[in-house]
C-alpha cells in the first residue's frame, strides 16, 4: 500500500 | 487599520465555505495589496494558499500590514448569518488587535448587525516556500482542465478507491484507479498550447513524463474550490507537492499543494 508523506518533506515551517 | 467590504455571497465567502473540510485554522495577511490566507489541514498533507487582490473586493483599505491567526469555520458560521443583499465588512483597528469586527449592513441600511470574532495563534499554519515564479519551473508537468472535468474525475473514480494516479506524458493525461470491485481509467488528449481554451484539456508545461498517487479525499476537497472557477491548473513533479491553482482576476490565486502518496 502507498504511504502517504506530509509536507514537511517538502517545505520547512516559516 | 485594515477593512474591507463586499457582498453577501461575493467569492472570499465562497471559497471560505469550500475550504472548511480541510481547514480549521488560518494566518491571513493584509497588505495594500490585497489579502493572502495560508492554512495546514490537520493532517499536514494539504498547504493552502490564497491571494484576493484589493480590486476583488467591493472596496479595501490597509494602511499598515497585518496578520492575524482566524478560526474559520467561526467566521464562516458568522458570514452564513447575512442576509441576502448585505454588504459585509470585516474591520481590524489599530487600538484593538485582539478581535476583527463584522458587519453587516442591510441593502436599505436600515439594520446593521456587528459581531467580534476573536483572533485566535495560527503561526504553525505558516511554511516556507519559494516563489511562485521559481517554483512553477520545477514541476514537470502542468495542465489545465475545466474544474468541472476534474470533480467529475475525482468522484468517478472514488467509487473504486480512496487513491488516484495521475500520469502525464506528451500524448495523454490519465487520472487512474484500481480497487476491490474494479478499476477506472479516465484518458484525455491533451491540447498542446500556451493559451488554454476554457472547455479543454491543455498541456501548458512538459519536461518530462511524470506519475504521482494522491488519496483522494483531499482532491475532491481542491477539486470542490475549484468548480467555483472555470479552469484548474495542476502540476506535478517526483520533487513537490501537486499543485492545483484557480487563478482569481488578474493577479489573484488559490493554490493547493497536496503531498502525494508514495510506494516503499
Amino acid at each position: 500500500q502507498p504511504k502517504q508523506q506530509v509536507l514537511s518533506r517538502f517545505f520547512s515551517p516559516k | 487599520m485594515f477593512e474591507l467590504t463586499m457582498a453577501k455571497g461575493s467569492i472570499l465567502q465562497g471559497v471560505l465555505e469550500a475550504i472548511l473540510d480541510l481547514v480549521n485554522v488560518a494566518n491571513v495577511d493584509c497588505s495594500s495589496k490585497g489579502f493572502s490566507l495560508q492554512a495546514l489541514d490537520t493532517e499536514h498533507v494539504v498547504f493552502l494558499s490564497l491571494f484576493f487582490p484589493s480590486e476583488v473586493f467591493r472596496s479595501y483599505r490597509c494602511d499598515e500590514d497585518c496578520s492575524m491567526g482566524i478560526a474559520i469555520a467561526d467566521m464562516v458560521d458568522l458570514l452564513r448569518a447575512s442576509n441576502d443583499g448585505d454588504i459585509i465588512t470585516i474591520k481590524v483597528t489599530d487600538q484593538n488587535f485582539e478581535d476583527i469586527t463584522i458587519t453587516f449592513e442591510s441593502p436599505d441600511k436600515t439594520k446593521t448587525t456587528d459581531m467580534d470574532l476573536q483572533l485566535v495563534d495560527a503561526r504553525s499554519h505558516r511554511l516556507k516556500i519559494s516563489e511562485w515564479h521559481d517554483m512553477e519551473s520545477e514541476y514537470q508537468a502542468i495542465f489545465c482542465m475545466p474544474s468541472a472535468q476534474f470533480m467529475l474525475n475525482c468522484k468517478s473514480l472514488s467509487v473504486i478507491d480512496d487513491d488516484v494516479v495521475i500520469r502525464v506524458n506528451e500524448e495523454v493525461i490519465s487520472f487512474s484507479t484500481k480497487g476491490k470491485s474494479g478499476c477506472v481509467n479516465i484518458s484525455h488528449v491533451p491540447n498542446k498550447t500556451d493559451n488554454p481554451e476554457k472547455a479543454s484539456v491543455t498541456l501548458t508545461h512538459m519536461r518530462g513524463p511524470v506519475s504521482l498517487t494522491l488519496n483522494l479525499r483531499y482532491m475532491k476537497s481542491c477539486a470542490k474550490v475549484s468548480t467555483l472557477f472555470d479552469q484548474v491548473k495542476i502540476g506535478l513533479s517526483t520533487k513537490l507537492p501537486l499543485m492545483v491553482e484557480c487563478k482569481i482576476a488578474e493577479k489573484g490565486y488559490i493554490r493547493y499543494f497536496v503531498a502525494p502518496k508514495i510506494t516503499e
